[in-house]
């Protein structure tokens, strides 16, 4: 077995917001509930139903398109259903399968949806073929039955289950962190040009960092700024680099030697971390989904990391010069974006990387005219020092994370 | 020769979709045919299917299975 994460909560609630169309509503829904059964019966977990809400883990069925799910499926057969580690929750099937119950015909959602909750709860692909983890559907089976590698795997993670243990206390929800010092920097110019991380985030939102302050990139403009603790607690400002992973939904923060894990705006437990296996005092982070590695930079350096699986990083760091072609040593900060290509930002300029990681004719340019909608005349008025008030300033009104979550991303010019 | 052409394209997408070949870093996805064959026995391994890592009948047939859309974590590392 393969462990991928795991819930520190025990008694867990979940929410089936929709059910297919090829079983009665009644067979689907104890289908999908024997699911959850055949985990609860090894592991001191237990899972409650909830009819609106939310819900730690969710139950849903989409097709080939899906507003909600960026993994669209693919029709009939190959890819029948996937789901999020923990603690993301989220257990999608695909509507176009003839999802089945008591027939060797179709496609069990009994069996499916087990092996989906088996991954929701935190483990990975069995390599053992007769496994309910194992990554081919095995077919339909009238006495199924856990394998014993797949119960020596959920009780790797959460314990056998035995009296004593269902009562046990549920884990602290965050760890304990270092106050963040009350006295924030002073408030950035975004129009100064330099920065300290940039990131292409959840929900596709461009945020850019400078000092103890956060604010969003979109084609209409700038958000207000925000202090980095006020939309994710415990993080501390003057940041050296932040990438966010949409392979993995982590965003990692990178400063002196720690590093912090966040999901969203909540800090993943046991973060922040020391960095042991690369350098401190990163330049840059960029998460690169050709090949679905971090890439960590520093000076003339880079690491590449899967977050996934074991990375030997005694061949790093290797020089940049050998992978990214044409761009600056010592960025202050780096992202890939929507458009597929790589940025690379120093000082006030910007470099964009094609597909080949090669900087494209016409650059450096400069960022505060391309990416924070700064016209000619206000860099000239702007002190040099960058530390004046900003045309946008905190709205105190509104909640920092609602108001960056209404916002959509943007191009540069 | 238009079928087989079809057929191996089809194995490398599945090698890549599920983390038995490894993206570039640069360049187009022309992979070496050492690299496929050790993705393709890393595959035969995790299937048990006889380990060749030619891409024969017995193989492609198990990739076209149904199966889950989340990646695998086999390679001769792990298997090892």
């Amino acid at each position: 077995y393969l462990l991928l994460g795991r819930w520190r909560r025990r008694h867990l609630t979940f929410r089936i917001f929709n059910l297919p169309s090829t079983l009665p509503p009644n067979t689907a829904r104890a289908a999908l509930l024997q699911a959850f059964q055949y985990w609860s019966n090894v592991v001191p977990l237990t899972f409650r139903e909830v009819q609106a809400g939310s819900a730690d883990i969710r139950l849903s069925f989409h097709g080939r398109q899906s507003p909600y799910c960026s993994k669209a499926f693919d029709g009939p057969g190959r890819v029948l259903a996937h789901a999020d580690i923990p603690e993301l929750g989220s257990v999608h099937f695909d509507e176009d399968e003839l999802w089945t119950e008591g027939t060797y015909q179709g496609v069990n959602l009994r069996i499916i949806a087990a092996h989906e909750l088996g991954h929701a709860l935190g483990l990975g692909h069995s390599r053992y073929i007769q496994a309910l983890m194992a990554p081919v559907y095995a077919g339909y089976r009238p006495h199924f039955k856990l394998h014993p590698d797949d119960v020596a795997g959920i009780q790797a993670l959460y314990g056998k289950k035995s009296p004593e243990k269902e009562d046990e206390e549920e884990e602290t929800e965050l760890p304990t962190v270092p106050p963040v010092p009350t006295k924030p920097s002073p408030m950035p110019d975004p129009c100064s040009g330099e920065l300290d991380a940039m990131m292409l985030g959840p929900r596709g939102k461009t945020y850019a960092f400078k000092g103890d302050y956060v604010w969003t990139v979109t084609d209409s403009g700038l958000s207000p700024l925000f202090r980095v603790s006020a939309l994710w607690e415990g993080l501390p400002g003057n940041l050296d680099a932040a990438v966010y992973s949409p392979r993995t939904q982590w965003i990692h923060f990178f400063k002196g030697d720690r590093v912090w894990r966040y999901v969203n705006f909540r800090l993943s437990p046991g973060f922040p971390k020391k960095l042991n296996r690369v350098e401190p005092n990163l330049d840059a982070a960029f998460y690169w989904p050709l090949n679905q590695k971090v890439f960590l930079i520093k000076g003339t350096g880079y690491w590449q990391w899967d977050e996934l699986a074991p990375t030997d990083f005694s061949r790093y760091p290797k020089p940049i010069k050998d992978l990214f072609s044409g761009v600056p040593d010592r960025p202050s900060a780096a992202m890939s974006w929507q458009n597929g290509r790589v940025f690379f930002f120093k000082d006030k300029k910007y470099w964009s990387l094609n597909r080949q990681l090669r900087v494209e004719k016409g650059y450096p340019r400069n960022i505060a005219h391309n990416w924070m909608h700064c016209r000619p005349r206000t860099l000239e008025t702007t002190p040099t020092g960058g530390d004046t008030s900003p045309s946008a300033t905190l709205n105190t009104d509104r909640s920092p994370i609602d108001t960056i979550l209404n916002i959509t991303s943007a191009a540069p010019n | 020769r238009t079928q087989t052409l079809t057929e191996k394209e089809a194995a490398v997408e599945y090698l890549l979709q599920y983390g038995y070949l490894q993206k570039p870093l640069e360049g187009h996805a022309n992979f070496r045919s050492e690299d496929l064959s050790k993705a393709l026995r890393a595959f035969q391994e995790a299937s048990e299917l006889p380990v060749s890592g030619q891409l024969d009948d017995a193989t492609k047939a198990r990739m076209r299975q149904p199966r889950c859309g989340l990646e695998d974590p086999f390679n001769q590392k792990t298997l090892k």
